[in-house]
Parts: structure tokens; sequence; C-alpha cells
């Protein structure tokens, strides 16, 4: 018992409220982005003098934290929406794993697109492009209700699909902050619409998280991680004037 | 009058080798790297006279004075780290989130009086 309250004692001047219980077992474990290795192995290779571990140099900005905050947003096929032949996916990044004390100074939206044709039809025709849209669900909406009416675009652009992953990035700062309060998190949705196909050839999503068996072009895996980086200001003292 | 023990250059002030294996506390399921740390830890005497390869502090020295001359009365000081320097740690949170932090003040660098 002892132990076990010096060993909270201690978690807590590490800035964590126990110890963390990954959910591990028979599920595979999250890959460590290489990104954050990399930053990983350039702090363990900095001399002492030289490095700041208050800052991240990477994102420019102030923090002792960086956090790949997993997307827990599903899959939502075309039937609710009123896009029949559009992907809908809803992103939700649980930002109640930051503890109040941290100040958030970075959100970065990162989506990636991993597209891999299996028809060498498509890899014939060229690559293919995507319209991404993004939008930030402002409330709930109840059954039945229009969704559109509850979003706000935030973004809108086109992605080429190419064999090569490809990526979009957005700091969502001010709206992750605004994540933080409780019930305030409605997460976002991303839409996406494939390009330069003629729609006859295109086949409605069905309900549920399944893509149709035959689309007209195979869909990208969707990746979305939200960067957070956060400062924890009882762990990081202002920098000693030499 | 006061009695002083001999102090041999083993037992002086200075920063000992401690490797923390997080395994040896059982944090080897969530945190990814480093596997464990050179931490080190300060350990030994701040003897009187205070040289200057004990990075005494200008209280050191009045202290140890005052203890030479009233042992009972008065402690030593105390050996304690004066330069640290900071470690990153990978890990998974209850979410699985990946998680890279930098922590100030976890390796011992230098110790003094």
């Amino acid at each position: 018992e002892e132990m076990k309250s010096q060993e909270r004692l201690f978690l807590s001047s590490l800035g964590l409220s126990g110890r963390p219980r990954p959910a591990g077992g028979h599920q595979p474990r999250r890959r460590v982005p290489s990104a954050l290795w990399r930053m990983f192995r350039r702090s363990e290779n900095m001399q002492a003098q030289e490095s700041d571990p208050c800052t991240v140099s990477e994102y420019g900005v102030r923090g002792n934290i960086i956090r790949y905050v997993q997307d827990q947003g599903r899959l939502v096929s075309g039937w609710s929406s009123s896009c029949q032949v559009c992907l809908e996916k809803q992103l939700f990044f649980n930002m109640s794993v930051l503890q109040p004390v941290e100040l958030l100074s970075l959100a970065q939206l990162e989506i990636k697109f991993h597209w891999k044709p299996f028809r060498s039809a498509e890899l014939l025709q060229g690559p293919r492009a995507l319209s991404v849209s993004l939008y930030k669900v402002i409330r709930a909406t109840l059954r039945g209700a229009n969704p559109q009416a509850n979003r706000r675009l935030l973004l809108s652009q086109s992605v080429r699909l190419q064999p090569e992953p490809s990526s979009i990035t957005m700091d969502l700062t001010s709206l992750a902050e605004s994540w933080r309060k409780p019930g305030r998190n409605y997460g976002l949705v991303l839409e996406l619409l494939p390009l330069s196909v003629d729609p006859e050839e295109l086949l409605p999503f069905h309900p549920g998280n399944s893509l149709p068996l035959e689309p007209a072009l195979t869909l990208p895996l969707i990746q979305a991680s939200l960067v957070a980086v956060s400062l924890n200001p009882h762990q990081c003292r202002s920098r000693q004037r030499r | 009058s006061a009695i002083h023990l001999p102090v041999t250059p083993s037992n002086v002030c200075k920063a000992r080798r401690l490797y923390i294996d997080f395994k040896d506390v059982g944090w080897q399921d969530w945190i990814i790297a480093p596997q464990g740390y050179m931490a080190n830890y300060c350990h030994g005497e701040c003897p009187f006279p205070l040289s200057e390869s004990l990075n005494g502090t200008n209280h050191a020295i009045l202290q140890t004075l005052v203890h030479s001359l009233d042992p009972h009365g008065t402690p030593q000081p105390c050996c304690v780290p004066i330069r640290l320097s900071p470690i990153s740690m990978l890990y998974y949170d209850n979410n699985d989130n990946v998680v890279l932090r930098h922590y100030q003040d976890m390796v011992v660098d230098e110790c003094g009086c």
C-alpha cells in the first residue's frame, strides 16, 4: 500500500493522474508515429545544455507534451447525408486526455490518404482526385434532422490520389481548445467525393461501415490524427538567464 | 575540540551511477522508450573545510564551519544535485494515444554541498 501511494505521488509529480493502462492484451498496439520517434531520438542525442525541454522546435511552440490523439470517429455511409455518392467519416478526438493544468499550444489535424488501386484499369486511367470537405459539428443532430444544418465548413480542397500516400494538415488549435470543455466536443465530419468520375458510375454507399464492393473508384484508406502540443507550467520553469 | 572522522575521497559528496530500469518498477507495459535511463544520485559527505571541488554554496561553507565548532547542534551540509538534465519519454496513455513528454531535472549530472 505504501509503495502504491508513493507511486501515485511520483506519477502525479510527473503530471499523470495514475499509472496509464493502455488497452494492450490481444489488441495490436498502435504504431508510434515516425515523427514522434524522430523527435524522441533528436532529444536523446541533444546535449543537455543546448536542449530546452519546454519548446517543441519542430512546431515552433512552447510545450513539453506532444500527443498523437487517435481518431475515435466512425465511417458513415452516404444514406445519412444529402450526398449519396460521398463517403462521410466522423472524426472525434478525445481532448479530455489533457489535464486541466495543461496549456494547449497547438493542435494540428493530419489526414493521411493511402490509395492502393486493386484494379489495373484504375492505374491505367491515371491518378484520380478526391474532393475533400471538412466540417466542424456545432451541435448534435436529432434523428431525421438535416445534418448539414449543424455543420460549418472548415476546409475544402481536392487531393490527387496516387499510390504514394498524401496528406492534409490543418491548424485546429482554437477548435481543439473548445473541445476541452465538457459536452462541447461534437467532432468533425470529413466528406470525400471522387472527382472526374461520371456520376452514373458511382454507386451509393450502404448503411453501416462497409464500403460497396464494386465502387467506381477504390477509395483510399483514411487515417486521421490530431497532434496536440501542450505545456504543463508546473513542469516547465522559465529559462534561467546566464 | 570537535572530533572529525577522516574523510576519504570515496565518501565525499559526488554523483554516483544509478541506472533506473523501468522494468524494475513495473512500468514497461506503458513506457515505450527509453527502457531505462542513467538517473544517478548524490551521496557523500561535505567535510570541513569545503574544497572547491565540492561546489559548496556560501551557506554551506558557513554551515560546515559552524558544524566543526558544534557538531551535535548543527549538521553537516547536505550533498545534493546542483545540475540536472532532462529526459524524454514515449508512452501510451489510457486511450492508447502515443505521447512524447519531456521532463526536466531527471538526470543528476553534478552534485554539490
